[in-house]
């Protein structure tokens, strides 16, 4: 055909048929540079390298792009797919359903809670917070106030024993027909045996829909020990990031999604209560790749 | 623990990834890679001449501002959740011990229980606490703050602020008008202005601490975190481009869980 003559003609023009690894050899080191500089954990960023150049290595050159930009255009369409190509909405099975709440000190837990509850509400739920931070100096009154604006109950038990306060919950949860509870735990380190023990402890009592890990956005190389940890411990359903009104890169968001390949369900773009929307991962790739 | 001893690519490789995870950045990785490689000859231990390479860049000297002035006014400012009203906790207790007395500026007067949260601080330290409630204009919670400690002639004042995006330039100016209504009591004021940082922070804390310098003149860092497994390794981007030393670290939500930066410390955590 005319196309087919016109694209041989063209290649033996360019001189440059076939993908190789000199002719990559820029685009790939831009790309790992590019990376490493949003935060992309360094073994991911090797291994996504790789698993790239073994695709694209000895694929035919398309006529409109220099092997260089055809390159890139995989990488940004490997990003999509790694990030998650499709929005992932919660599973909330059970009557009521149950999702618990997760992560390291400072990450926006608690916001999002009180986002999730607003979220929900509006869509039609009638759902019940549980304040199950005891340590946290001034968290249960922090939940209180901010499900104001949601227009949510909290259920703060006894205020002392995050185990007893959610046993009291789902006992509150019937007697209230409520159809979804939303439990916030206290910020702790992956590295906390009794803190982490704790946690698997509320999940066998309350056996969640979802255990959702919430994540700064700003996170750096050291997310993916967290992200596992969590995982392993707990089995996590989803992922919350917060924070990407910001401007870090979110290459936290690659390395999290390539070690767990749990969803990123959520993402926080600011403060207020409606602050909470769907991940898109199209979007996401463009900025961690910069 | 790492060990080697002698020089080479693998080595170097070794340590170059060693460096990037702890989120020290690829161009002062590069820079300290260049470095080792120079320095280092046939016999030296090249574990002991990068904990030298490292040491140097954090090592800077600063003006101990709070012997010499009375009130000493110290402004803690970060971005959302990096520890900024723990820390001022951990601080005020350590300088009630010292025998000081200590006014909190409730200047958070934006999220839900800030003010609740300094109020069990104080509570727990034996600090004052100057607050006007949610809502309030924090740079008149910090003017008022100011005036009462110069009246009942205390010796520290630390002022909590609301935790911001570098981003929001709106939020970016009102940490410069508290610091113009700080100015009509004390001049000098702050003397102090401290960037709280998350040690699990990536490159992005470099751009915090760029925009938050231009913003109030930061003259430290305060890493916090640091009891987790993240290395904080993007301070020393930090010190080398801003020339501000990190005077704390935190290891812990108790009261007692902050310690003074040393940089030896930090560097043998690094690498280990
Ligand atoms: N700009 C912005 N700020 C956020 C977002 N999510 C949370 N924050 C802020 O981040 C800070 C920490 O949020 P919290 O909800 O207290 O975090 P947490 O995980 O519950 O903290 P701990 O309970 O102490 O572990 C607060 O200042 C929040 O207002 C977000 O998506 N964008
Ligand atoms: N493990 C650990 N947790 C810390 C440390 N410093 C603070 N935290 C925890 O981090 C969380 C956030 O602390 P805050 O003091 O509320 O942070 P903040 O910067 O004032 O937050 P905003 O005012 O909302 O911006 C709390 O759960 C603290 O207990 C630390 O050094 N180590
Ligand atoms: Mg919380
Ligand atoms: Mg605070």
């Amino acid at each position: 055909s005319i196309q087919n003559k016109l694209n041989r003609a063209f290649k033996v023009l360019s001189g440059k048929g076939r993908i190789s690894e000199n002719n990559v050899k820029d685009a790939v080191k831009q790309v790992k540079l590019s990376l490493l500089e949003a935060d992309v954990n360094y073994k991911v960023v090797k291994e996504f390298i790789n698993d790239i150049k073994t695709e694209v290595l000895g694929e035919k050159v398309l006529s409109s792009f220099s092997p260089d930009q055809q390159f890139i255009k995989i990488v940004n369409e490997e990003l999509i797919k790694i990030l998650g190509e499709k929005k992932v909405d919660l599973s909330l099975q059970n009557r009521p359903a149950k999702i618990m709440v997760v992560g390291l000190q400072g990450s926006g837990k608690t916001t999002s809670c009180a986002k999730l509850a607003y979220l929900l509400k509006k869509n039609g739920k009638n759902p019940l917070l549980v304040a199950a931070d005891v340590y946290r100096p001034a968290a249960i009154d922090q939940l209180i106030q901010i499900s104001k604006k949601a227009d949510v109950p909290v259920f703060t038990g006894d205020k002392k024993n995050p185990i007893k306060i959610v046993e009291g919950a789902l006992k509150e949860a019937v007697k209230n027909i409520n159809d979804v509870i939303i439990f916030d735990t206290a910020g702790r380190l992956h590295v906390d045996e009794k803190m982490m023990d704790e946690l698997k402890k509320i999940a066998k009592i309350t056996k969640p829909d979802e255990i959702l890990m919430v994540i700064d956005a700003m996170t750096g190389q050291d997310a993916v020990n967290s992200a596992k940890k969590f995982n392993e411990l707990l089995e996590l359903s989803g992922f919350i990031v917060t924070k990407l009104d910001g401007d870090a890169r979110g290459g936290v968001i690659l390395s999290i999604r390539y070690i767990t390949e749990k969803p990123v369900k959520f993402v926080g773009l600011s403060e207020k209560i409606d602050g909470l929307e769907a991940f898109y991962p199209d979007r996401m790739a463009g900025r961690i790749l910069g | 623990i790492l060990k080697f001893d002698k020089l080479n690519d693998d080595t170097l490789e070794e340590i170059e990834e060693l460096l990037i995870l702890s989120d020290m950045g690829i161009d002062t990785v590069e820079e300290v890679i260049s470095k080792l490689r120079e320095r280092c000859n046939g016999k030296d231990d090249p574990i002991e001449v990068l904990k030298e390479i490292l040491k140097e860049i954090l090592v800077i000297s600063y003006e101990d501002k709070e012997k010499n002035n009375k009130p000493y006014v110290l402004s803690i400012v970060g971005v959302n959740g990096t520890g900024k009203t723990t820390t001022i906790g951990k601080l005020s207790n350590k300088e009630v011990k010292e025998g000081k007395s200590v006014v909190l500026a409730a200047c958070d007067t934006f999220r839900a229980a800030a003010v609740d949260q300094l109020k069990i601080w104080s509570d727990r330290t034996g600090a004052s606490i100057i607050s006007q409630g949610q809502d309030a204009d924090p740079a008149a919670v910090a003017f008022d703050a100011v005036s009462h400690a110069k009246s009942k002639n205390k010796d520290v004042v630390i002022i909590d602020t609301a935790g911001r995006l570098h981003t929001k330039s709106n939020l970016m100016e009102e940490l410069k008008k508290i610091n113009r209504v700080i100015k009509k009591g004390i001049p000098e004021a702050p003397h102090d202005t401290w960037l709280v940082l998350d040690s699990t922070t990536g490159q992005n804390g470099l751009i915090q601490a760029k925009k938050f310098k231009e913003t109030v003149d930061l003259t430290g860092i305060i890493l916090t975190k640091l009891d987790g497994t993240a290395k904080g390794g993007i301070a020393f981007a930090i010190v080398k481009e801003l020339e501000i030393p990190v005077r704390y670290i935190g290891l812990g939500e108790g009261v007692d869980d902050l310690k003074e930066f040393n940089a030896e410390d930090f560097v043998n955590a690094l690498i280990s």
